[in-house]
């Protein structure tokens, strides 16, 4: 079955699969344990290294650790980000760490869209929301404004084995009753090219203002996960590896780009749009009667059309002319016996050079311009009652 | 009665050398 189409073949809005965007991918730690090498971590050791890597990788990997550590921190700042580049656009759905020491009093979420030049938030997890990050707490209500939002949680509680779960709902942040079908403002909330986890503000072992009294803590963590949805905008339904290692989607619906963000360039007779459940919105081939290669969409055109069609051909071959290269062009005249899509559509005029008043002859019937007297549809012949003169501008004479 | 195609050579081009078909 293929999701992206109907038992008909006709297309239908289709969306990849729920994976863990992070699973396999690099992650960048501002801090790393083992360099140089503690009894307790030594990053030449792969026995007792605790690299970023184990964030995100696979489940049963290694018989050696499986948390990744931070340095001792002892003082300001104390914060160490965890950066992951999900290598294109995911859809995201939830994002969960499972910490492997007492979870942080205050974490920040982020997300990038433009492979980490800029950042925005997403959520805030902390026990003092104002002090850290002047938001206030988790109101009840959800969202104050109509469009989402990044609040400011509760902190992950330490669990009885001495870690926690940071565990978050992309769509926490989001006002009920919005659906990503039909809302914009929604789709750009969930989509992510990269995440940033940073852990702001450790629990503490001890009382900050007594440095005698300070523990250095470190963060541990593993199972750094990504719920989401290889982003394509509806128009494919699986991210495939380019020969450069690259994600992109197979884009149907006559798509292309990453994302399938745009029409093929020879498919925009309307223009590109995002599929919903409803309807898959495909980009549409120009009709150019198989005589053109290119085409451009041209938007005045669109909505004269009802919104309909805007596609113009380009550079129409075979002697064809027009918008959907659905004429022949001046000097020829179309074959009654040929289909429109032919090749040979389009016939030369071949008006007589003396004959004919013009070279240009009638595009339906084929008939050229004849001089007084001259006949036939190139204007080759004198007509009944008249005969060839000598002079090449009348060339035909009445007979005497 | 179907009449003959126009004979070229028949034509005199003196007075029309500008007009006269390349062939």
């Amino acid at each position: 079955a293929d999701p992206c189409h109907d038992e008909g073949g006709a297309p239908r809005g289709c969306v990849p699969g729920l994976v863990n965007a992070a699973l396999g991918r690099e992650v960048l730690a501002s801090s790393t344990c083992g360099r140089p090498a503690t009894r307790a971590c030594d990053a030449s050791d792969p026995r007792r290294a605790h690299p970023a890597a184990l964030l995100t990788a696979a489940a049963g990997g290694t018989a050696g650790p499986v948390c990744w550590r931070s340095e001792a921190l002892v003082r300001a700042p104390l914060n160490v980000t965890l950066t992951v580049p999900l290598g294109k656009a995911f859809e995201l759905v939830f994002i969960s760490l499972r910490f492997c020491s007492p979870p942080p009093a205050s974490v920040a979420l982020l997300k990038s869209q433009d492979h980490g030049r800029s950042w925005a938030p997403l959520g805030f997890f902390s026990s003092r929301c104002g002090m850290d990050y002047g938001r206030p707490p988790l109101p009840a209500t959800g969202p104050a404004g109509p469009g989402p939002e990044a609040l400011c949680f509760p902190a992950p509680q330490a669990e009885p084995d001495g870690g926690g779960l940071l565990a978050f709902s992309v769509q926490d942040g989001s006002p009920p009753g919005l659906d990503l079908d039909s809302s914009p403002v929604l789709q750009d909330w969930v989509t992510a090219t990269d995440i940033r986890v940073v852990l702001t503000r450790p629990a503490l072992l001890g009382d900050p203002r007594d440095s005698e009294a300070v523990v250095p803590y470190v963060y541990s963590a593993t199972e750094l996960q990504v719920g989401g949805r290889c982003k394509c905008n509806g128009h494919a339904s699986q991210c495939l590896l380019e020969a450069q290692g690259r994600l992109v989607c197979d884009c149907q619906h006559g798509t292309e780009g990453p994302d399938c963000g745009r029409c093929k360039p020879f498919y925009c007779d309307r223009p590109w749009q995002r599929a919903t459940t409803r309807d898959a919105h495909a980009c549409i081939a120009c009709s150019c009667n198989g005589h053109a290669r290119r085409c451009r969409f041209n938007m005045e055109l669109y909505r004269l059309s009802g919104r309909r069609s805007g596609g113009v051909c380009l550079n129409c071959r075979h002697d064809t002319a027009g918008r959907h290269c659905h004429y022949c062009r001046e000097g020829f005249y179309r074959d009654p016996g040929r289909a429109l899509s032919d090749r040979r559509a389009c016939r030369a005029c071949d008006c007589h050079p003396v004959g004919a008043a013009g070279k240009t002859c009638n595009q339906t019937t084929g008939q050229c311009p004849c001089k007084d007297g001259v006949t036939g549809l190139t204007c080759n012949r004198c007509a009944p009652g008249f005969q060839q003169s000598r002079s090449p501008v009348a060339p035909c004479v009445k007979t005497p | 009665e179907v009449m003959p195609t126009l004979d070229m050579t028949l034509f005199d081009w003196t007075d029309y050398e500008d007009l006269k078909p390349e062939v």
